[in-house]
């Protein structure tokens, strides 16, 4: 299985996933493979073991319908109680930003803050509202966000929104914490007569046992 | 902590996704365990686009929902497959399937339970075949069945039949999970439970050393 992956563009090889037989064809590409997805990973300087990207971007060119799932632990970080806020309110959004380094996790209001910050700054830079912009932040327990080093780096990250598959793989890389591999995925199915396309990314290692509701 | 996002271009009702996507949740990344700590960051985030164009579903029982929610599944769970694969220090997956339970519920408890238990886990990791622990993780798994009509099966080696210990090539079932380690490859645990048609799997890795090394040193 270690020899089936695949060296990837930003110096991490990629998981082995390989789908089970069905009506459907598993197509390269991982976030960006549905129709009018965009992503972006950039280092942002918020790592402090390695220079691989750690903060990434996902956008949709128009307002998508969301759903989300959130760890159901009381101490659930900033960025999880600021989307479940945002999902109680809107059903639909445009942007997922998301950093490795710090989970801005256990960080009272100030992390709170952070998020609201961070999300805002986006916000501004697409030119969308606030509320269609949902973040997620993974890292050590108990630390902020290196904040001034991701709104600094914003500008960069949105101008490298692409959806070719080099951007998706970037996109996966950044969220990884302890991960040796990057992990995509996509496929493309018939539902009705129209072609379809789902694709995603995830990271973990360690601390995994979810619990999300 | 698990992050993923997930993206689609079907359109879908607001309601109808999100029923779509909590299914698949728990069946796929709920479904996974590394090390039994439930992280503060726990989320999966999923965007439907509808810019592929089609009819809108409106309906999860339709057959075009169906269909959606097939693939979705299948999506999540590989995401979900590979960050169990990806366990800190792990060797393996551990995929454990669970059949023969009242509900697909009842089953999910059991087979995450098996798959969470360090005592099976580090069995593993030492390519021990100490099928009693998964015995025993199942029992305690929470959920009722009757033991004479548990069947273990680890790999192509049945283990326990009716509720009966079977004889089995202990060396050969030692060389399987050698072999799976050295592959990073799965080692694959089935167990049946009765005859109800509650089905379902998890997904977990073995506990090596190496993980206390990683996590001993984690902030240092």
């Amino acid at each position: 299985v270690l020899e089936q992956m695949a060296p990837s563009t930003t110096s991490m090889p990629e998981a082995p996933i390989v789908l089970p037989e069905g009506p459907w064809k598993q197509i390269p590409g991982g976030v960006t493979a549905a129709g009018g997805f965009k992503a972006s990973g950039a280092y942002a300087r918020l790592r402090s073991a390695s220079q691989k990207p750690d903060l990434a971007l996902v956008v949709c060119d128009h307002d998508a319908v969301v759903a989300g799932t959130f760890t159901t632990n009381l101490m659930a970080a900033a960025p999880v109680l600021y989307c479940k806020k945002i999902l109680e309110k809107s059903d639909r959004v445009r942007a997922v930003l998301i950093n490795a380094g710090q989970a801005n996790a256990a960080t009272g209001d100030a992390g709170h803050q952070d998020s609201l910050d961070c999300a805002s700054a986006l916000a501004k830079i697409l030119g969308i509202p606030m509320e269609s912009v949902l973040i997620q932040s993974t890292g050590v327990i108990g630390q902020r966000i290196k904040k001034d080093n991701l709104l600094d780096s914003l500008p960069y990250l949105v101008s490298e929104l692409s959806s070719d598959i080099e951007s998706a793989n970037k996109a996966a890389v950044a969220i990884t914490t302890t991960d040796i591999v990057s992990k995509s995925v996509a496929l493309e199915t018939i539902i009705g007569n129209t072609k379809v396309r789902i694709g995603g990314m995830a990271k973990g290692s360690g601390m995994i046992h979810p619990n999300m509701a | 902590t698990l992050l993923g996002v997930i993206t689609c271009d079907a359109a879908v009702t607001s309601d109808i996704w999100r029923t779509m996507v909590k299914t698949a949740v728990m069946r796929s990344f709920n479904q996974i365990t590394v090390d039994g700590d439930s992280s503060t960051n726990d989320t999966i985030l999923a965007l439907a686009s509808g810019a592929c164009g089609g009819d809108l579903i409106a309906r999860g029982d339709s057959f075009e929902g169906s269909q959606l929610q097939r693939a979705l599944d299948v999506v999540m769970q590989g995401l979900a497959k590979s960050v169990a694969w990806d366990g800190e220090g792990a060797t393996c997956l551990i995929a454990v399937k669970v059949s023969g339970a009242e509900t697909e519920a009842a089953a999910a408890t059991i087979a995450r339970t098996v798959a969470s238990s360090s005592l099976t886990k580090a069995a593993i990791h030492g390519r021990d075949p100490n099928w009693g622990r998964i015995a025993c993780a199942a029992g305690y798994a929470g959920v009722k069945f009757d033991p004479s009509q548990l069947s273990i099966h680890l790999g192509q080696f049945l283990l326990m039949e009716g509720g009966q210990p079977q004889p089995f090539d202990r060396s050969a079932a030692s060389h399987y999970l050698k072999v799976v380690g050295e592959e990073h490859g799965t080692v694959q645990i089935n167990i049946c439970v009765g005859n109800g048609t509650g089905c379902s799997e998890a997904w977990g890795c073995d506990l090596s050393y190496e993980y206390v090394r990683i996590n001993a040193e984690y902030t240092t």
